[in-house]
């Protein structure tokens, strides 16, 4: 699982300000790459949360508790 | 809107690869906050 | 292939992901920052009814030690985070007299600051 290229193309277009910029395969996949890591860290760390509080569920508070490390950390 | 939800879907997946792996369980807030954030990112 | 969801990637989300009206939250959103030093006339918005809006600062006080990593360390500015918010736990727990002016004030020399 991952991010589709095509999607991470039209995403990254969004905030093109000249609509004719290019984005090169490999940095579509780079940039695929990078929002794979940067949800699976986002994801284990929420996950690491919940485990020492002794929950089996991720709740939206266990993210919130390393929401502010984890955004500085990218 | 289609392109958040693309993404959610992105996000949605690879939270449930890590709950597989991990032996835990994602609720549904906690994935579309992940992938708020992630948008957003 | 454009990049959009299938059809069956579509209903899929809907039925796995998507929050909505039968959902007690039924949406989450990272506020927009906000620099009321910047921004006089503008003010934060208030959240919608019914939408979580994720908080930085709730959990201020849990910030003042590093949290566990998976595959990606602390950056340096994390850690430099990281240290005020100890600092700032440190001066919270003092009275009267502050241990930073302590330290620091030995070495404030005016020929610096003019």
């Amino acid at each position: 699982s991952g991010f589709p290229k095509e999607l991470v193309s039209r995403v990254l277009h969004l905030h093109f300000r000249d609509g004719k910029t290019k984005v090169s395969g490999d940095a579509l996949m780079l940039m695929a790459e990078f929002l794979k890591i940067f949800v699976v860290e986002a994801a284990v760390r929420g996950v690491q949360q919940a485990q020492a509080e002794d929950l089996d569920i991720v709740d939206v508070d266990q993210l919130e508790k390393v929401l502010p490390q984890l955004l500085l950390d990218f | 809107q289609r392109l958040k939800a693309a993404v959610h879907y992105a996000v949605g997946r690879l939270c449930s690869e890590v709950a597989l792996d991990k032996q835990v369980q994602f609720n549904k807030q906690t994935v579309a906050a992940i992938a708020e954030v992630t948008f957003r990112q | 292939k454009d990049g959009f969801l299938s059809e069956e990637e579509f209903n899929l989300w809907k039925r796995l992901y998507r929050l909505g009206d039968g959902d007690q939250v039924k949406g989450v959103v990272l506020p927009e920052p906000h620099f009321p030093s910047l921004q006089e006339d503008a003010m934060p918005k208030e959240p919608t009814a019914g939408i979580r809006q994720l908080s930085l600062s709730e959990w201020r006080l849990w910030q003042d030690h590093p949290l566990p990593t998976h595959q990606v360390d602390h950056s340096d500015r994390c850690h430099h985070f990281i240290s005020v918010m100890q600092m700032i736990e440190e001066m919270r727990q003092e009275e009267d007299e502050c241990s930073y002016e302590r330290k620091i004030k030995p070495f404030l020399r005016m020929e610096d600051v003019r």
